[in-house]
């Protein structure tokens, strides 16, 4: 049990690196035992370092959208270890500024090569480089439907259009 | 294998049949607050094996159920059906272990006469169970847990879980 | 002690189910003690129920926008008990749609004619609403500074350049 | 009584000295992410009296203290100035219970020679302490507590915390 978790821990900590280095535009990320010898007996440390901060910084410091792309460059090098046919992210933009969900949408749609993405979003940024787009809607009477002959133009728009009623 | 289309019924928020059809690549699904998108996700879940009803953010299978909304009947059972398209590779084998093109994989929770919660699961239309569930789609690598699935909120929990829940999280995929 | 949690529970149960209403266009909301003869050996329920859905719903099966939502009500429900000067709010509109991010930029500014709101956001609908925009950036050295003559234009610029880079 | 201005020097990811001016009504602080946007926020809660060093996602207080980011030499204090307007109202009274058009509030903390950390608190450039800051706060209602400030991730917090943690929050304003 133990041999099998420092062989995984090697394997996710080598994709870890290589892909927060790419979120983050050449920051370093690292995953460190708190008890190397027993590792049951303590947790597992995240720590990432974003370009252009100190490498005193402590996972606990960094703001809410650099934590957002250290954990989700944990779920990908996790992803990368034991590949799936298929991926549902929801919602996983929230607190990320337009560069960085551009960043996570390139991401998936790279994936997409391999293995199946759906991700549930509200941003345009993604919205835009998504290959197909499906609009979920109630209709005030709490019962959800599909919105039917939907495409990229109408997902933006029902952002957009709720954006210029907005304004 | 993909993931070809979800069919809901009476799945919590959805009244009555739905069917959403997915494409290989890379899917958006967009949508107001309240719409019901995370409840598609719920969906899969549910006949993927989520782990308790807690995870579906339900109390108990009951609240799986289409409760009436504003002013429907409310039903008396909920079902969702996965369909995979499971082509055979060059090699002659299939990603899931089942000979056919498409695989239909269904869950139903029915309430009975005694307001109990009844779960049922189907193959391609004939009567399985949850292990057999699990051990095709741990097959295919198509399991519910190993962050495959990604729910609204796990990414900030991620990062403010403690060292110890992290590690945990690593045990659960080695 | 008792008397006074009372007091301040039936105050702040008023406003919750008046700005509750307001931001969900017609929902209704309602704070209930687990139990009421001995308050402090149980806890304080949130009910909320939004418009066109059942009367059944519990807080835990709503969504995250709904949630929200009940929240931020309640947020607002406190601070009408007893009313400060200032206000800050940090990122309350992460995940939030459109619609919704308006309903509650448009609380603020309404609140702002009687107490300051200071809010972080990354939204363009609240920073439409706003009167006066900051920008705070880094210049990859990890050193934080105001951007000087920063105004509307620039801040809804600031989020459509790196959309439109993104695009 | 508002907030005119938020003057840093070497807090968190300020390098040096930086003003931020504020005015009556509605303002809007955007930015990339990292930028030190929530930042500013914990200045503020800084010199209320933030609960603890935690709220202000800090270990302790030298954590506080700018840190040099990439290449730049660490600094050795910490300095953190609210300049409230507190004009005198047809009453003759005043919101902020000093008898001066303009109130600053000063909390600075200092590594000494042994590494240690000492936070000084000035009122107006005169010698203060935390329990007059609070008091003469609490006068003009701008607390730290009960939701005024409400920090990134605390309305998800609110929605999912429990009912008991629910009803102490509202204890704390009762
Ligand atoms: N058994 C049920 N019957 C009817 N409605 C239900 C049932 N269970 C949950 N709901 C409703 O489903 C809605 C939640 O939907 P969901 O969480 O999918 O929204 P969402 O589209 O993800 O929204 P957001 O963008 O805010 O995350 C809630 O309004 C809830 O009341
Ligand atoms: N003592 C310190 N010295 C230097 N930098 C620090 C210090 N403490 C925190 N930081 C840095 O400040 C940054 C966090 O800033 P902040 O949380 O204000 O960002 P933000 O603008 O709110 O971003 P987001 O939009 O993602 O929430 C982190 O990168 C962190 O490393
Ligand atoms: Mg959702
Ligand atoms: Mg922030």
């Amino acid at each position: 049990r133990k041999t099998r978790l420092l062989a995984t821990l090697k394997e996710v900590n080598k994709n870890f690196k290589i892909v927060y280095n790419r979120l983050s535009n050449g920051g370093r990320g690292e995953l460190f035992l708190e008890n190397p010898d027993e590792p049951f007996k303590g947790g597992l440390d995240m720590w990432a370092q974003p370009r252009g901060k100190s490498n005193k910084s402590r996972l606990q410091g960094l703001s809410g959208g650099e934590k957002s792309m250290a954990s989700l460059s944990l779920i990908f090098a996790i992803q990368d270890h034991d590949p799936s046919p298929f991926y549902y992210f929801d919602e996983v933009d929230q607190n990320l500024d337009v560069p960085n969900s551009k960043l996570i949408a390139t991401e998936c749609r790279n994936r997409s090569e391999a293995a199946q993405f759906i991700m549930v979003t509200l941003r345009k940024v993604s919205l835009e480089l998504a290959d197909h787009h499906i609009g979920i809607t109630h209709g005030g009477d709490g019962c959800s439907r599909r919105i039917v002959d939907f495409n990229r133009e109408r997902a933006i728009e029902l952002g957009a259009e709720a954006e210029k009623e907005a304004a | 294998m993909y993931l070809k289309s979800l069919e809901v019924e009476n799945f919590k928020s959805f009244k009555g049949e739905a069917v959403i059809p997915f494409d290989r690549g890379f899917t958006a699904i967009t949508g107001p607050n309240g719409s019901g998108k995370s409840n598609c996700g719920d969906a899969v879940q549910f006949v993927l094996g989520a782990r308790s009803a807690k995870v579906l953010r339900a109390q108990n299978s009951k609240d799986l159920i289409f409760n009436g909304g504003k002013s429907n009947r409310p039903a008396r059972n909920a079902k969702v059906t996965l369909v995979f398209a499971n082509p055979a590779l060059s090699n002659g084998r299939r990603r899931l272990p089942i000979d056919s093109d498409e695989v239909r994989m269904t869950r139903e929770v029915r309430l009975t006469k005694s307001n109990n919660t009844v779960s049922t699961y189907l193959l391609n239309g004939e009567e399985s169970n949850q292990k057999s569930f699990h051990r095709i789609l741990g097959q295919a690598n198509a399991r519910p847990d190993g962050y495959n699935i990604v729910l609204q909120g796990d990414v900030t929990r991620l990062s403010s879980m403690t060292a110890v829940e992290r590690r945990k999280v690593l045990d659960s995929v080695a």
